[in-house]
């Protein structure tokens, strides 16, 4: 699963 | 970045450019729940708290404290400048209702149990029924100003613009997060009758007023 410090979206 | 996201962002930052000149100009605050804007300042302020502790990039963080500091910015309009003209006889939903289901799922649903992480969950889960205080509103009402259902529209759209760039992601880079996917469908879902009165009326010049 994505990780926090890929969430590059708003 | 792809075109979807950037039209989404664009629309997102158009709706709050809206909402404040609407204030602003009218210097009135009539027809704006109160309650919505303060699940929207929270919504910005639990999920973007990696502002502090991680860099994406200038654009991403530029956006991040413009939307915290313009959710903040109409809370101080409609509870301290315009406290006056805010229409809190409308604003009853319970926002109690919404507060304690979330937080609850975003404990239990979520990618992983760290505090960081169950804020980001709990954003996004509140997010997609924030809107609901204001529809609630409308629809007590029986009617909204005309600025006031671009900012609704604009606000309904950015999201749904999310939905078309979370398909292209999927298929273009095998990228996706089911927790914001079903979420983002929930919130667009919720804004589908007001785009129905939105497109059959509005945008035919006529005054939005909700069928008696």
């Amino acid at each position: 699963l994505e990780s926090f410090k890929q969430k590059d979206e708003l | 970045m792809n075109v979807f996201r950037l039209a989404g962002d664009l629309s997102h930052l158009l709706a709050i450019i809206i909402l404040l000149l609407k204030i602003w100009k009218t210097r009135s605050c009539a027809g704006i729940s109160g309650r919505s804007q303060i699940l929207f300042a929270l919504v910005y302020t639990t999920r973007y708290l990696d502002l502090f502790t991680n860099f994406i990039s200038l654009y991403n963080s530029v956006m991040k404290v413009f939307f915290i500091s313009t959710s903040c910015a109409t809370i101080y309009l409609m509870y301290v400048k315009f406290k006056a003209t805010y229409d809190h006889n409308h604003d009853t939903f319970r926002i109690g209702f919404l507060l304690i289901p979330v937080t609850i799922l975003g404990l239990l649903i979520n990618h992983d149990f760290t505090p960081l992480e169950v804020l980001w969950t709990f954003s996004i889960y509140l997010e997609s029924v924030a809107i609901l205080p204001q529809l609630f509103m409308v629809s007590k009402t029986g009617d909204a100003e005309t600025i006031t259902s671009h900012y609704l529209f604009c606000l309904g759209l950015y999201r749904a613009l999310y939905i078309f760039n979370w398909i292209y992601r999927y298929y273009f880079e095998g990228f996706y997060d089911l927790i914001a996917i079903v979420a983002g469908v929930v919130q667009t879902v919720l804004y589908c009758d007001f785009f129905y009165l939105y497109v059959t009326r509005v945008i035919k010049g006529k005054a939005l007023k909700l069928p008696a």
